[in-house]
């Protein structure tokens, strides 16, 4: 397509349609939007970051990110969606406004882009990186399970063949360890949003153990605002709490290591369905997916603002 | 390519902790080859799991012989894998 106004948004697109949106959108709008390479993956991908700033260096900042399961289509999807709509409301939209002149925003489209592009060509049910580690005959670590909160413990499995084999060591992933250094290298970001599919659910740590966050009693009220708000467009349902009380426990993941990094307003989503058709969600309900989401990141970005710590 | 036929997907409720006992163990027998879209996590809970085609009727005896109650959450992978690349096909054609 000629521009951002004319890219189909709801329909699915292949790795290299979306990593040519990012470039039209950038190169639309470069007095907003920039393009960070944060790392390649193991088949050499670039790994890119969309910066939202209105200047200043080393502002505050807010990350979101989607994709790192590769098979959860609809993440990255809504990942598109969001920095068009970043775009379009930047200047309209007084709460987004109101973020952007304190915080900037980067958004991580295809955390998983070699998983993605496998999902792509050889199995749509792709999940995990494509890495190589063992001798054994299987491939891929769960992205999710690698990073250095809780590693290697049980919530994770040490199988090469499972789909949640959380890899030789904590950072192994290239994807993941892209995201660590740039998190400990920018050192002011104080959200950081995990964007999965499905089961309708809005998560904050732990998932790697029972104890409750320092911060639990204020990310649960957050949680409810965000959720209310979400339910207020389409009356979607969501559940929300802890990962470990919610769902199950998980060891080595995203969110738990970032709380640990001293990220306060660190959550998880798992957007649509609750299980009509899991991660094969028709293309018609990614733009609902993404605006009925976009109200409770909205809530989660205020909030962020408007509580400095 | 990998392809889905035949490819079904069980949603499994587990209505007590012996079910939930049982269908833990499914994570373990690597031959039925089971995908767990949503993995076992507490009574009540469902869990979601896509089955090759080979796996289906010992994986539904199965759980008929042990009283566990599943339905069929999507009766052919492969068809709607198939609905969504004629979508991203349509999409293109139009481009």
């Amino acid at each position: 397509p000629l521009s951002t106004n004319t890219f189909n948004y709801a329909t699915y697109h292949s790795l290299d349609e979306i990593y040519a949106f990012m470039d039209l959108l950038v190169a639309e709008n470069s007095h907003l939007v920039s393009k960070i390479e944060i790392g390649r993956s193991t088949e050499n991908r670039p790994i890119y970051v969309l910066k939202f700033s209105k200047g200043g260096t080393n502002r505050p900042a807010i990350w979101i990110d989607t994709g790192i399961h590769s098979r959860e289509w609809v993440t990255q999807a809504s990942g598109v969606w969001f920095a068009k709509k970043i775009v379009q409301d930047h200047e309209n939209d007084e709460g987004l406004a109101s973020v952007l002149d304190k915080m900037d925003i980067f958004l991580e489209i295809v955390t998983n882009p070699d998983g993605f592009a496998f999902t792509q060509t050889k199995n749509r049910m792709w999940r995990k990186t494509r890495s190589k580690h063992s001798n054994s005959i299987c491939v891929g670590v769960d992205p999710n399970r690698n990073w250095d909160a809780g590693f290697g413990g049980s919530g994770a499995s040490g199988n090469p063949c499972s789909e949640t084999y959380h890899g030789p060591y904590a950072n192994s992933e290239p994807e993941v360890k892209a995201i660590v250094d740039f998190v400990k290298s920018h050192g002011n970001i104080k959200a950081f949003i995990s964007i999965h599919s499905y089961s309708q659910l809005l998560l904050y740590p732990y998932g790697y153990t029972t104890t409750p966050v320092p911060d639990q009693k204020e990310l649960h009220e957050i949680s409810k605002k965000a959720v209310a708000a979400l339910s207020s467009l389409y009356g979607t349902k969501y559940k929300y709490g802890s990962i470990i009380t919610t769902i199950y426990k998980a060891s080595g993941g995203t969110i738990d290591w970032t709380y640990e990094q001293g990220i306060k307003y660190s959550f998880t989503f798992e957007l649509r369905d609750t299980g009509r058709y899991g991660f094969l969600l028709p293309a018609k309900e990614i733009v609902p997916t993404a605006q009925e989401t976009w109200l409770a990141l909205m809530v989660i970005m205020q909030y962020t603002v408007e509580h400095p710590y | 390519t990998e392809t889905f036929v035949g490819h079904q997907v069980l949603r499994i409720v587990p209505t007590n902790d012996e079910d939930l006992q049982k269908v833990q163990e499914l994570q373990d027998l690597e031959e039925l080859q089971l995908d767990f879209w949503l993995a076992p996590r507490g009574v009540g809970h469902p869990v979601d799991v896509r089955v090759p085609f080979p796996s289906l009727q010992p994986l539904k005896a199965h759980l008929e012989s042990n009283g566990i109650s599943y339905s069929i959450m999507i009766e052919d992978v492969q068809a709607l894998v198939d609905d969504e690349q004629m979508e991203m096909l349509r999409e293109r054609r139009w481009l």
